[in-house]
């Protein structure tokens, strides 16, 4: 059955849906067979996406894959019980239907929601992009200085997290490993990184999660949004884009990211 | 009665809770009386910065000017008209609680719901920040390239605003006035930044909007997020950290928004 990875993260911005592309794209150019699910249906970022890139393929015949794409969108019945139902049905169809695939990724909004929390409940990987940032900490945990010492309190985002691995525990599924990168770094900016780089040390620790390598600010990461395309793609012909200092960093960084998640034995 | 202003764009971590918190601290220094109001309560970003500056203040006696603030929940209930009356009630009242003031600032949620709706219908002057990325520009509208020439669809943020425009004009209020704010510039990056600028000037006559000066990347307009402070509370004594370059041009950026949006003539 394919291994699922969920990309979440209620704090909007974070980098879901960057960070799903170019985890979709590693996967296929690792040569494995790639289902996707948006559910986020309604902003679409990722389906946006992938329709650039079949676009890309129609009008070029150009030699890069697709994933077999689905998108989700909410019930819209009133009644919330059946609503969750109808929720439930068309997210389980959409599953069943890429059910042959190697690895399915779901990219989740950034918002909370019942489909939403019913998308991570499903993940075997749980990736959590994060800007470098307290505003962005603050969904993940309330960071208090008491008397010289640091507390931290699970926030909205975790706690919800911690939901789905307790549903999971009952059901007797497997654990969510849960992996928060690092995203949008700074190029300078010395100290915020390394205050956020120690917050993210102990959070770690108490929410049981763990640090995988994060994705610098870098303009290669969004730019080639109008073709569908990533930086991945690039070292194929028809791209028709020059390679940089930028390009080959970015590129070390989604390998760091597969590595550490896992996913590319060979790549390692 | 109050001026009021919605800072929206349903595109996830465009900047709304940052530029919030940065035209609050703007106006109170000012001088002026300003309430305001969180329609993201659940993430509530902005409740957190506003408690962070009350505990601030309270723990070290600053003279440091702080809103009235009211956090306006989602509406609960299951039946939908019940539950859009009920976000109406709720607004409604806090709204009144703040009528007083010269000023009113709603900071809205990145995705889409009634109550955003209906804070974005109470709007005199909308601001909508947005990344310079062709993933944010997706929210307001789809751009395609059709034989060499520039498509332009407005999008699902757009045609919100647009909805709250149409509704303004048939209850015969004053036209909402719609202000676009590039946030999270680069400082290198050119030909980006190029782009993303062509396409926001025909994007402005296309949706009726006009695009006021934007904020840069900078680490100061997110680290004082703990103390509750922004970079505009250093000059005073009580903030304890010392200016930069950055922070210079930082407060330059903001001076130019509030300019550009008319609201401070003695800064002129
Ligand atoms: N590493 C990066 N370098 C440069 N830009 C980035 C990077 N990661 C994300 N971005 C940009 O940041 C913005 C937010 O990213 P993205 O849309 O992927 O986040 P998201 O978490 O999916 O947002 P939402 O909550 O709206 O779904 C986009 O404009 C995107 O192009
Ligand atoms: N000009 C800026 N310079 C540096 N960091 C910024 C700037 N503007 C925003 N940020 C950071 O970008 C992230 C998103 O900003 P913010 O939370 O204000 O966006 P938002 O639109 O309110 O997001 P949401 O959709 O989740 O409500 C935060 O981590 C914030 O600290
Ligand atoms: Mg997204
Ligand atoms: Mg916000």
């Amino acid at each position: 059955r394919p291994r699922i990875i969920v990309v979440g993260n209620e704090k909007g911005g974070s980098g879901k849906s960057t960070t799903s592309m170019h985890l979709i794209v590693s996967l296929l150019r690792e040569g494995f067979t790639v289902g996707t699910i948006d559910l986020d249906a309604r902003q679409g970022t990722l389906s946006r996406y992938i329709e650039n890139r079949q676009h890309f393929v129609q009008t070029t015949n150009a030699q890069i894959a697709v994933p077999e794409h689905r998108r989700v969108y909410r019930s819209a019945v009133e009644d919330s019980e059946i609503s969750k139902q109808e929720d439930r049905q068309n997210l389980e169809r959409a599953m069943e239907e890429l059910w042959d695939r190697d690895y399915l990724v779901f990219d989740t909004p950034g918002s909370d929601n019942h489909l939403s929390r019913l998308g991570h409940s499903y993940a075997d990987i749980l990736i959590t992009p994060l800007n470098d940032s307290f505003l962005d900490m603050d969904m993940l945990a309330k960071i208090e200085v008491v008397d010289d010492d640091l507390k931290l309190t699970p926030s909205t985002y975790s706690q919800m997290v911690w939901e789905q691995r307790q549903q999971r525990a009952i059901q007797r599924k497997r654990p969510i490993d849960w992996v928060v990168m690092r995203n949008r770094l700074s190029h300078i900016d010395a100290k915020n990184k390394r205050d956020m780089g120690l917050l993210l040390e102990h959070l770690a620790k108490r929410l049981q999660f763990r640090l995988a390598p994060g994705f610098g600010e870098r303009v290669i990461f969004r730019e080639l949004f109008p073709k569908g395309l990533t930086l991945l793609d690039l070292d194929s012909e028809d791209a028709g884009i020059s390679l940089s200092m930028s390009h080959v960093a970015a590129r070390q960084e989604v390998r760091s990211l597969l590595q550490a998640i896992g996913l590319s034995g060979e790549m390692a």
